[in-house]
């Protein structure tokens, strides 16, 4: 474990932390595209499949569970609880999901690194978290006021990634025995691309020390 | 000799 990987998982951490706190003190979910929690929860679910069969650390175990209830929390609580559910913003959130996962599970199907169950569905939640985050982004665009909660959420979840790539770079010229992962790594920079915009406004607006505000 | 991909990130 280095020092960016750390970071981001604490980033990764702290997003979902920001978007908790933001339903459980204000109860509302304004500006939270229900689409991308979906996606999250999907990304998760196939990913950790290994969870209960393959022992890396506790660490991972535990941030895995963590991840697995808190994305699974999130959509129950967008969809069910009767005051959070009220401030969604339903008719901006218009994103097809399904576009987004069909292609992503038949690039799975045909380029992996090897053709198992979970192998598949393991890259299939590579891809499809590369580009979960475009749902959130659309409603970031038709949303006329975001507020900081949300903006801070955003980016703390781009943040995440963009730290992996520094821990992929990292590893690779360190730790020997770490083999090419270029699944993953493109994914990533797929990933980390898609926020491209997002961060330039996001440091713009806090420089500026103004509401973050995204031209449409 | 180990897998061809371990997942060891998460």
């Amino acid at each position: 474990m280095n020092i960016f990987r750390l970071a981001g998982d604490m980033t990764h951490l702290m997003s979902i932390v920001v978007l908790l706190l933001k339903m459980h003190t204000i109860k509302s979910c304004a500006g939270i595209s229900l689409k991308t929690q979906e996606l999250y929860a999907l990304v998760f679910i196939t990913r950790y499949l290994d969870i209960f069969t393959d022992f890396v650390s506790l660490y991972n175990t535990v941030m895995k569970i963590f991840f697995l209830g808190t994305s699974i929390s999130i959509v129950w609580y967008m969809r069910y609880h009767k005051v959070v559910k009220q401030s969604y913003d339903k008719d901006h959130d218009t994103f097809r999901h399904y576009f987004l996962i069909l292609p992503c599970f038949l690039l799975a199907l045909i380029i992996n690194d090897e053709f198992t169950f979970r192998e598949v569905l393991w890259t299939f939640s590579l891809y499809l978290e590369a580009v979960a985050i475009i749902p959130q982004l659309v409603l970031l665009q038709r949303t006329k006021n975001i507020d900081n909660l949300t903006g801070n959420y955003v980016f703390f979840l781009g943040a995440y990634r963009g730290l992996y790539i520094l821990n992929w770079i990292y590893r690779y010229f360190t730790d020997s025995h770490y083999r090419r992962k270029g699944i993953t790594w493109t994914s990533g920079i797929v990933q980390t691309l898609l926020y491209a915009d997002f961060f330039y406004y996001y440091i713009r607006s806090w420089r500026r020390n103004e509401r973050l505000n995204l031209p449409a | 000799e180990s897998k061809p991909t371990e997942h060891d990130e998460l």
